[in-house]
């Protein structure tokens, strides 16, 4: 299994 | 100037051996609405996210916006030497390079101060949006500790899946396998000791034990903790911090290849 980055998830500001 | 006064300086002993593990460093944002603070672990699977409410401290004052650059290694060194019953206030003036932080004993006879260099953090400030999750569970947070703790024994990830029967978890590895599985129990007295299942569709998610065994490092912080579950994102794990605000962890769920 492979686990995203979890800024990935969320937009950056 | 940034000062900051919290009668029950325990909590932040608290909140920062709760962080100090799973993210090295990061910045205090202040402002007059409060504290904050958004940081990555070192591998970028898992985000932390405190809110101090500026109303929660016993006194709060913040002129100007700031960024401070915390090691929490070392802010935990000199909270270690905070009494358990101490005052503490934080202060820094503005663009400094430090962070003063001053004990007072309750008894009045006993005051030290200790000044905390601060670091330059490049940190990227990452927008989480408010949203509906498929299911929402509330349960004692010495229960959620207690489920991680016995399943990192056995696995190194575990499977929650929320149904209308209640929330399971479960794991397996060498030695074989594990579910524990908790049902909506409101008959306990005390709420703390309840359990709140708030369903909306049923949902099942793959994560590292390791990380939300770290994230129980916050059992001290709250009574009851909330895990909230959505189809491919990541898992909320959040402690509520009294008055003061909340401490929230956010985990990457694993995906098959």
């Amino acid at each position: 299994m492979k686990q995203k980055p979890i800024n990935a998830f969320f937009g950056g500001s | 100037m940034f000062e900051a006064r919290i009668t029950q300086g325990s909590v932040l002993k608290k909140l920062v051996e709760a962080l100090k593990e799973l993210v090295t460093e990061g910045n205090f944002d202040v402002s007059n609405t409060g504290l904050s603070l958004q940081a990555m672990d070192s591998s970028h699977v898992c985000l932390v996210s405190l809110t101090l409410r500026e109303d929660g401290f016993d006194h709060f004052r913040c002129d100007r916006n700031m960024a401070m650059g915390i090691h929490f290694g070392n802010l935990s060194k000199i909270l270690k030497c905070a009494g358990n019953e101490d005052t503490i206030t934080l202060k820094a003036e503005d663009n400094a390079d430090q962070l003063t932080l001053m004990f007072e004993a309750p008894s009045q006879d006993r005051i030290s101060d200790f000044d905390l260099k601060l670091m330059s953090i490049e940190s990227e400030h990452l927008g989480i949006p408010d949203q509906d999750y498929s299911a929402e569970v509330k349960l004692p947070s010495s229960e959620y500790q207690r489920i991680v703790r016995d399943l990192t024994s056995i696995g190194d990830t575990v499977l929650i899946s929320a149904t209308k029967e209640g929330i399971k978890f479960s794991t397996s590895g060498d030695v074989g396998t594990a579910n524990i599985t908790l049902r909506h129990n409101t008959t306990p007295e005390k709420p703390e000791e309840q359990t709140f299942i708030d369903l909306k569709e049923p949902v099942a998610l793959t994560f590292a034990l390791r990380y939300l065994n770290n994230f129980s490092k916050a059992t001290p912080l709250a009574p009851q903790v909330k895990l909230s579950l959505t189809k491919d994102l990541p898992i909320v794990v959040e402690y509520q911090v009294g008055e003061l605000g909340s401490v929230r962890f956010y985990l990457a769920p694993k995906i098959d290849d």
